[in-house]
């Protein structure tokens, strides 16, 4: 998916889980 | 005088608002290359993006953070991200940049498509901080205040964010004074900038509404 298309809550809580560019 | 510990946490939080930032590459591109309106839009966005992973990233080695409720780690992430980019984009107007760096990064914001009612105040906010002429130290401390804000909406334990908060709050005080011995006012004006991006928080929804529209 696009990163325009990811909320900020979805971006912090993958990247809290070190998942990062899915 | 700073105690070791707290010159410990300094050259830890430092070190750590170093090394995460927007990727050089993205950075650059955003310097170098000429776009169209969208694909300006679609490069604002990625870098909006990238910027929420690096500071996660930062968050993370702020001491005591990942002690913190899990979802308490998400509501103050999701309540400063917006402040937190703010802060970061001000040290980069703030920066002497290679020469007309600084334009043609001002230039392709104002081109962006945002409002001119929610760019005045960015750029005001941008000239502010770089009147401070603010240390690293003090960015990077300021970044760390500004997450640890225990009031920010759906936080369950405001006092486990709180204790966390303090003692940088006295860290930096005391940086204020060693970096600034002639400003008495330097940290409560530094604290002064946080109610503005306060504001640019608040107002922040709307501004990507005009951007979307436009």
């Amino acid at each position: 998916a696009s990163g325009n298309t990811i909320g900020l809550e979805a971006i912090i809580r993958k990247a809290l889980m070190g998942k990062y560019d899915e | 005088e700073l105690s070791q510990d707290q010159q410990a946490l300094i050259s830890y939080i430092v070190d750590a608002h170093n090394k995460h930032r927007i990727p050089q590459d993205m950075a650059k591109k955003l310097l170098q290359e000429q776009f169209n309106a969208e694909e300006n839009f679609l490069l604002l966005t990625e870098m909006a993006t990238s910027h929420v992973q690096v500071l996660v990233e930062f968050t993370k080695n702020i001491p005591g953070f990942q002690s913190l409720d899990h979802e308490d780690q998400i509501a103050l992430l999701k309540g400063s991200a917006v402040e937190a980019m703010f802060l970061r984009s001000a040290q980069v107007f703030t920066k002497k940049l290679p020469n007309g760096h600084t334009e043609v990064l001002e230039d392709r914001i104002r081109r962006s498509g945002i409002s001119e009612e929610f760019m005045t105040p960015m750029f005001n906010f941008y000239k502010s901080i770089g009147e401070l002429q603010m240390m690293q130290e003090e960015h990077a401390l300021l970044t760390a205040i500004t997450i640890l804000s225990p009031d920010r909406p759906y936080v369950k334990d405001q006092q486990a964010v709180e204790r966390l908060q303090e003692p940088m709050l006295e860290v930096l005080r005391k940086v204020c004074k060693l970096q600034h011995p002639q400003e008495p006012q330097h940290f409560a004006r530094l604290l002064g900038r946080l109610t503005e991006l306060r504001t640019l928080n608040h107002h922040h929804a709307e501004m990507l509404e005009s951007w979307r529209m436009s």
